[in-house]
């Protein structure tokens, strides 16, 4: 991505006035207003106002604002006098390294990842499953009123028997397909 | 699409402006 920003300071907060009337000119791509207090490290960051034109797109919004609040960070930190490898480092909280321990004594590492990944697995099988059979039963329900074979089959047996006849068939195809491919995955 | 203009920051202390011009330049 092309970047061709020219960077102006205003000493003065007076400027904010004429900061908004460039704007709604569109002769400056974005504003923005720093107070000291913003800056002072003993006090609570605040939020930085940020002026800009309603054709301003929401990705250079986000890149500009982005650079503004690092910037406002690493002056608030550079203030402070603490290093900021050593914040990161002070800031970053240790990784547990879990260990099941069994009745029986034995331990076992903690995967967290798989223990989610396993149920979603069968949940997704359990869809596709669902969601096949039912596809395939409303097919050729409308596929064997088409062709008159449901009429034959009328002569034969009730339609509440014909429908549950159907479910039930396809009932077991869906559970025929999820004990193979969940045997597939477990094996 | 490029991002092309003028940025005006008011900032009595005048230090921002190095920072955030050296972190929208950084890819």
């Amino acid at each position: 991505q092309v970047i061709s920003v020219e960077w102006r300071s205003e000493k003065s907060l007076d400027a904010v006035e004429s900061v908004k009337s460039e704007l709604a000119k569109g002769s400056i791509l974005a504003g923005a207003a720093i107070t000291g207090d913003m800056l002072d490290p003993a006090k609570d960051a605040t939020a930085l106002a940020l002026f800009i034109p309603s054709s301003l797109s929401p990705k250079h919004v986000r890149q500009v604002s982005r650079a503004l609040q690092q910037a406002v960070e690493d002056e608030r930190i550079a203030r402070s006098g603490i290093d900021r490898a050593m914040l990161t480092r002070l800031a970053d909280q240790p990784e547990p390294l879990t260990t099941r321990i069994s009745p029986a004594g034995s331990e076992a590492k903690e995967r967290t990842e798989l223990r989610l990944l396993v149920p979603g697995a069968f949940m997704f099988l359990l869809w596709i499953c669902v969601f096949t059979s039912a596809n395939y039963l409303l097919t050729t329900t409308i596929e064997e009123k088409s062709n008159k074979v449901m009429e034959v089959l009328l002569a034969a047996a009730s339609p509440m028997q014909l429908l549950a006849g159907k479910i039930l068939g396809y009932s077991m195809v869906s559970a025929v397909m999820l004990l193979m491919y969940g045997g597939l995955g477990i094996a | 699409p490029p991002l092309v203009g003028t940025i005006v920051v008011v900032d009595p202390s005048d230090t921002i402006v190095p920072r955030a011009k050296a972190i929208l330049e950084t890819p």
